[in-house]
């Protein structure tokens, strides 16, 4: 009674009834289990100061410490069940409301986000992230695409042309990432694939983080001469950029991932096209 | 009928300050535009060619509509034929050179409903509650986008399994239930802490 399960087919997540968290990973097909966390948090921009003139801002990440975003008032899930599909719907805060899916016949879960207008009342400028944690070991190791392209190794606070010293412990091993990121620690990966380009990284063994809204409030100076604070108008009332998007989750028994993130990276991509039109009563077409 | 709007709005598009989103906001105004531009563009392309492609029986040439506001759950033909007692006839097409077997949602307004394909079998569906949130967010996004609210309330998500050739399509039929054949309703709970 301490949780609660969804998914049809092969694939179910537990969540946790107290805390109302997703707590676990498993896949009855090919035996994969795995205590899984996704969380909210936010790194604030840096403002620049006399001794440290460079503030974050578009072109630049310079991140003033990370916060994690506390669910506002009790802990609530809703969930919707059915032979299709089961959905999770979550509101950790007014701003931020989550849909996660698992249908009946896929073996990955889908997580649709939409995040806005990010507060900026207490003067502070925020780079949302999610964070997906594992307890895999993964040596501080991770993949992500290279445009499109190979996966490509990426060790964290290393390069393997040359000496780095890290200054910036979070932006210093952040990537971009147009179709996914992985994971692994010799017998398991972790994969979450995107439907758009942001940015991403692994700041800790067994942890994918995905970097899905921004707001700021200083000009790094690079260039593009604007704060990044987009937005949306109507009869004079601006408010920020509401975003929604989606990205998907999948546990492979080691070696096996790579045929998801490279058909379903494709898909995500080119996704189904609807038209609709009419009939009057039994007129088939 | 081109598709060169969208071509070159989708050319501008590719410079490093619209794939970051690094640009002024006046530029992604701009790009906005041109994507749109670019979208209405092809959606009369593509409404003409499943037209064509569809018309096998020498009919009058159907005239196709999209929901580009799909993602804010806004999609007039779905939400009023319904309603108004006529079935929708749901086409989808598959860019992709595999058969793929997706769940695709439309919003509705009627809580009985029966999904066919091609052939008149029925179809799995399933209905989802319309939560108080996307409610929110839609009305929020139509008076920013048309200037006023919808003229139709949503009620739920209609959900089914769909079975698309390669760069191929399908078509359903999506009707006002008849005696014994409707849509599940999902079943929803909120938990609140231990309750």
């Amino acid at each position: 009674n301490s949780t609660v399960e969804i998914g049809e087919g092969n694939l179910k997540l537990l969540y946790s009834v107290d805390g109302g968290k997703l707590s676990q990973y498993i896949n009855r097909r090919n035996s994969v289990s795995a205590v899984v966390e996704q969380s909210y948090s936010y790194y604030t921009g840096f403002s620049g100061t006399d001794e440290d003139p460079q503030a974050s801002g578009a072109y630049v990440f310079r991140s003033n410490g990370s916060f994690s975003i506390k669910s506002e008032g009790k802990d609530s899930l809703t969930v919707m069940k059915g032979p299709l599909l089961d959905e999770v719907h979550q509101h950790p805060t007014s701003w931020i409301h989550q849909i996660t899916r698992v249908y009946k016949g896929k073996e990955h879960a889908e997580i649709e986000f939409t995040i806005g207008p990010i507060p900026i009342d207490d003067g502070a400028g925020k780079e949302i992230v999610t964070q997906i944690k594992t307890t895999m070991n993964t040596n501080g190791t991770f993949y992500t695409d290279s445009n499109g392209r190979d996966f490509i190794k990426r060790i964290r606070d290393h390069r393997a042309d040359w000496d780095l010293e890290v200054s910036q412990a979070i932006a210093g091993n952040y990537y971009p990432i147009n179709v996914g990121v992985y994971v692994e620690d010799g017998k398991k990966e972790l994969s979450v694939l995107v439907d758009r380009a942001i940015g991403g990284s692994s700041i800790m063994d067994g942890q994918i983080e995905l970097m899905l809204h921004r707001r700021l409030l200083h000009d790094d100076s690079r260039g593009v001469g604007e704060v990044l604070n987009e937005t949306v108008c109507a009869f004079d009332d601006c408010k920020g950029l509401v975003i929604k998007g989606k990205y998907f989750i999948r546990i492979d028994p080691i070696g096996e991932g790579a045929k998801w993130r490279r058909s379903v990276g494709q898909e995500i991509y080119s996704p189904l096209i609807l038209a609709f039109a009419e009939q009057d009563g039994d007129d088939w077409m | 009928l081109k598709t060169e709007k969208l071509a070159n709005a989708l050319a501008i598009a590719q410079h490093h300050d619209a794939v970051t989103g690094t640009e002024r906001q006046h530029v992604a105004a701009d790009y906005t535009m041109r994507l749109h531009m670019g979208y209405v563009e092809a959606e009369k392309v593509i409404s003409s060619s499943l037209s064509s492609m569809t018309n096998t029986h020498g009919k009058t040439e159907t005239s196709y509509e999209q929901c580009p506001l799909l993602n804010i759950s806004y999609c007039p033909p779905s939400e009023t034929l319904l309603s108004n007692g006529k079935s929708l006839v749901v086409v989808v097409y598959n860019p992709l050179g595999w058969n793929r077997e997706e769940v695709i949602q439309i919003p509705v307004s009627i809580d009985e409903v029966i999904v066919q394909d091609f052939k008149g079998r029925e179809v799995e569906s399933q209905l989802l509650p319309v939560t108080k949130s996307s409610l929110s967010i839609r009305n929020d996004h139509l008076k920013a986008y048309l200037g006023k609210p919808s003229d139709t309330v949503i009620k739920y998500w209609l959900a089914f399994q769909v079975s698309v050739p390669p760069l191929g399509f399908s078509t359903y039929v999506v009707s006002g239930a008849r005696a014994g054949a409707r849509s599940v309703m999902s079943s929803a709970f909120t938990v609140q802490g231990e309750v």
